[in-house]
């Protein structure tokens, strides 16, 4: 463990729970793609099924119980308990395009043919792409709330600092995951749009609107 | 490949 991965996981809950808090308190899931938000709980669950297989530390088993538990509590809360708040018309991201190429992916480049391991390969893929709904809904609808942003921003946040945490193991360790590596470049770089408008405006107080 | 589960990070 190291202070990049550390915060790194602490960025990683604080948007799920950033998120989590703000359907809660508004009982609103206005502006938020249902579509990501299942695409997450997936990657959670394909690639947390080691829990029934391996323990590794209570940090590690509690984090991924924490995680899968939010998610599908977030699912739940836009589906059933608020889905009438549910912007399902600009939510409109075909996701099969992502979880099939995805899926075919994770079975020809992966790091061992078995079960698990492609699972888990799967899960690091789909997670690179699973905010593009998010995004894209974002994009439609011209603007985001602020707390929103935030969410997005701890959430490009963790992956980023995930980068910092393989230099370091590459360096101190010579721990190297191409696999993870890749996917987490390519997930940081889709944020970096929004990174500019969130540093630009939203740090300055002002809302994030996007040049409709 | 080490014996221990190698995926220790989230």
């Amino acid at each position: 463990m190291n202070v990049f991965r550390l915060t790194g996981d602490l960025s990683h809950l604080a948007a799920i729970i950033i998120l989590l808090l703000k359907i809660w308190k508004s009982r609103s899931c206005a502006g938020i793609s249902g579509k990501s938000q299942i695409l997450f709980a997936i990657v959670f669950t394909t690639r947390y099924l080691d829990l029934l297989t391996s323990f590794i530390s209570i940090y590690n088993t509690s984090m991924k119980v924490i995680y899968i538990g939010c998610a599908y509590a977030t699912v739940y809360l836009i589906y059933m308990k608020f889905r009438a708040t549910y912007d399902g018309n600009h939510d409109s991201f075909r996701v099969e395009f992502l979880v099939v190429p995805v899926g075919g992916l994770a079975v020809l480049v992966n790091h061992d043919f078995s079960f698990l391991e492609i699972l888990w390969t799967f899960s690091i893929y789909l997670e690179s792409v699973a905010i593009l709904p998010q995004l894209f809904m974002i994009s439609k609808t011209g603007e985001a709330e602020t707390i929103t942003t935030h969410y997005l921003f701890c959430l490009g946040l963790y992956r980023a600092l995930y980068l910092l945490n393989w230099i370091w193991r590459f360096y101190f360790e010579s721990f190297f995951d191409m696999i993870a590596i890749v996917a987490g470049v390519v997930q940081t770089v889709l944020y970096c749009d929004f990174f500019y408008l969130y540093i630009t405006k939203v740090l300055k107080g002002k809302k994030l609107s996007l040049p409709a | 490949l080490d014996d221990d589960y190698d995926k220790d990070e989230l």
